[in-house]
């Protein structure tokens, strides 16, 4: 499941 | 996820446990700068506004949660518990922060990845960590010599960032269209304020002496 607004990093 | 991210995050949470190892076991925050906990909470709850709306994984959720609770925790902390908070050096931690708050800000405002709530605040904690950690390096060179627990919380704060550089130099050469031009440039900036700590504390390190940063 990719974020929406893709930060994906802590 | 990669290595280095995992690694970077792992030392993170290090870094924060050990922060709150020393105020718990100690039941003193000596030479920790309020301020800079205080940031640090305003970057974690800025950043992960995104908490409750985009689930990324368990283990995403699990961490931003752990930053978040305790960030607040050393906070609450070092204000209000009645015996921590005696300990506090109030009088050496006075960095003006509303500065790097407010640089932080007008910054995020004019350089974002998108004009919407979430990422003028996801910027302006990018930024703002960038700087966070100001108040507590200078509240260690005016207490001159640092006792270990806070060198080595700035420690590991710092290779934190600095794992996080080669993530992103790893996920640049492996994902195409990998580009985090604001965390990148911002991340380079926190891991160089580091710098000249890394420096004294290799040197004190290697001396085995105790870490004595310049006034």
């Amino acid at each position: 499941l990719s974020s929406i607004n893709g930060h994906d990093e802590l | 996820m990669n290595i280095f991210r995992l690694a970077g995050d792992m030392t993170h949470l290090i870094s924060v446990l050990v922060l709150l190892l020393k105020i718990y076991a100690t039941k003193s925050c000596s030479g920790i700068s309020l301020k800079t906990q205080e940031l640090y909470a305003i970057v974690f709850v800025t950043r992960y506004l995104d908490l409750f709306t985009d689930f990324i994984s368990l283990y995403n959720t699990v961490m931003k949660l752990v930053f978040i609770g305790s960030s607040l925790a050393i906070v609450w902390c070092m204000r209000y518990h009645r015996v921590v908070r005696r300990s506090y050096d109030r009088e050496l931690d006075t960095f003006r922060y509303w500065i790097l708050l407010g640089v932080s800000f007008i910054l995020a405002l004019v350089l974002h990845e998108k004009f919407t709530l979430q990422e003028v605040f996801w910027a302006f904690s990018i930024y703002l960590e960038a700087v966070a950690i100001l108040p507590q390096l200078v509240l260690l060179q005016r207490s001159g010599n640092v006792d270990n627990l806070a060198g080595q919380y700035v420690f590991f704060l710092g290779a934190y960032r600095a794992f996080y550089i080669l993530n992103w130099i790893y996920r640049y050469l492996t994902e195409q269209r990998f580009t985090r031009w604001i965390s990148c440039v911002s991340g380079l900036v926190q891991t160089a304020l580091y710098a000249d700590f890394f420096y004294y504390y290799f040197i004190s390190w290697k001396n085995n002496a105790k870490l004595q940063l310049p006034a």
